[in-house]
């Protein structure tokens, strides 16, 4: 799957 | 940053400061779950491990600590207070949370972005927060009618995950790559599950009467 990506969200 | 996740971050502060001050104004937690401010600290614990790793921008570490430090307060409030635990709706908030909880981590460990201990703890997190609220429903529905402060707490908390769907909306357009499907399917049924409070919210607004839901 997609790499995990930087949480940027809260 | 977009201006429909900074209003959802801004009505989620609102949400949290509402019940704070329901909660200090009145010295009264009534018509407050416990259980969904216990799933909430969960969430946020589980969801915003990796502050002290992954630094994003002075917001987003300044929006954790604020989110963590103030629902664990409500939490040791409802819980250690003297006179606000006495107003706690001890035998009407009753639902099950504990189910959500072991639902939401068997579903992280199926569903998440990639097998690490840190994806899953997030994917737990966003699983839990779209059920967190269920306490708090059921316990309005017990409690007749619900006091404004509390109200508006639910109404911006709802209104909050809304706003990040158009959020994810605009930067599925406006990013290549972009792709947030859990967060984004979990986001959806988290305000659904608010659809028929938001109908009766709007009833009590209009006909300028008290927020009442259907048992």
């Amino acid at each position: 799957g997609p790499s995990s990506y930087p949480k940027d969200e809260l | 940053m977009n201006i429909f996740r900074f209003a959802g971050d801004m009505t989620h502060l609102i949400s949290i400061l509402v019940l704070l001050l329901k909660i200090y104004a009145t010295k009264s937690c009534s018509g407050i779950s416990r259980k969904t401010q216990e799933l909430y600290a969960l969430v946020f614990l589980a969801r915003y491990v990796d502050i002290f790793t992954e630094f994003i921008s002075v917001y987003n570490t300044i929006m954790k600590i604020v989110f963590i430090a103030s629902t664990l307060a409500i939490v040791w409030c409802m819980r250690g207070h003297r006179v606000v635990r006495r107003s706690y709706d001890k035998e009407l908030d009753t639902f099950r949370h504990y189910f959500l909880i072991a639902a939401s981590l068997v579903l992280a460990l199926l569903v998440h972005e990639k097998f690490t201990f840190q994806e899953i703890l997030w994917a737990f997190s966003i699983y839990l927060e779209a059920v967190a609220i269920l306490p708090q429903l059921v316990l309005l529905q017990r409690s007749g009618n619900v006091d404004n402060l509390t109200g508006q707490y639910v109404f911006f908390l709802g209104a909050y995950r809304g706003l990040y769907i158009l959020n994810w909306i605009y930067r599925y357009f406006t990013e290549p790559h972009f792709s947030r499907w859990i967060a984004c399917v979990s986001g959806l049924v988290q305000t659904a599950l608010y659809a028929d409070f938001f109908y009766y919210y709007f009833l009590s607004w209009k006909n300028n009467a008290k927020l009442k839901l259907p048992a």
